[in-house]
């Protein structure tokens, strides 16, 4: 975990 | 050195998305999962390297994985699905002449009412299911960095070494993700969605500039922004 864009955040799990 | 978009994305997401594709009815349904995760990477691209000029990073890595057939990098891998069935009653300690271990040898076998006979990838999925990892920890980079090692020991008949690789991926994947691994190194998807599909989607220009280059990772790089199109980098080719 940086400073730098999460991955997570743009690629949104479906459901 | 920069880390690359695939370094982030972990490998089971890439193999989620693969599994909605297959499991989607419709063609529409099909387009959405691949555009949501295409778009995913393009956005987290431009986060990472904010418009920077000379970025040679692409949706490529994750490409080359979608595409396996048209992969070209990398030499033959050398593995089919008898000897990925011998590796995984190996590494499982399988009994010999157990139920699964004939079920991984005997793929082809019409079995039960899953319909899954002659899919190994499929019959390797249910044999695993219980006996390895729920999450896989990979990402799409690591995936690519071990299979480019399974491709360079093959060629040099490092056999050992093709197997401690094909180990570290096996180890560290969900079944799901075996699942998707295996169709990777058999190079067959499955997806009921055609390269031609994936290049439209990807760019206008995709099916175009391949069929001139037949180099994916050129795809990739030069039409990467879909506003760009071969017009406007046709200059800088010829």
């Amino acid at each position: 975990v940086g400073d730098g864009p999460q991955w997570g955040v743009f690629f949104k799990k479906a459901a | 050195p920069q880390p690359t978009v695939a370094s982030h994305v972990p490998f089971a997401d890439l193999c989620s998305t693969l599994e909605r594709i297959q499991r989607s009815k419709t063609r529409p349904e099909k387009v959405k999962h691949f555009k949501e995760f295409l778009d995913s990477w393009r956005r987290f691209h431009d986060a990472l390297y904010k418009k920077a000029a000379g970025v040679a990073d692409s949706f490529y890595p994750a490409m080359r994985l979608i595409l396996p057939q048209l992969e070209r990098e990398r030499v033959a891998y050398g593995i089919k699905e008898t000897m990925l069935a011998k590796l995984y009653i190996e590494l499982l300690h399988l009994p010999k002449d157990g139920k699964d271990a004939q079920k991984l040898l005997n793929y082809r076998a019409p079995t039960g009412p899953r319909g899954d006979a002659g899919d190994f990838a499929t019959v390797a999925y249910f044999v695993l299911k219980q006996r390895c990892p729920r999450q896989g920890c990979l990402t799409v980079q690591q995936v690519n960095d071990v299979l480019d090692s399974v491709a360079s020991n093959n060629s040099a008949k490092r056999k050992d070494l093709v197997k401690k690789s094909l180990l570290q991926l096996i180890t560290q994947s969900s079944a799901l993700e075996q699942k998707w691994l295996i169709r990777m190194i058999i190079k067959d998807l499955k997806l009921g969605f055609s390269q031609q599909t994936v290049f439209s989607l990807f760019h206008r220009d995709a099916t175009e500039l391949y069929n001139v280059t037949t180099d994916l990772e050129k795809v990739c790089r030069q039409l990467h922004e879909p506003s760009v199109g071969l017009s406007d980098i046709s200059i800088a080719l010829f």
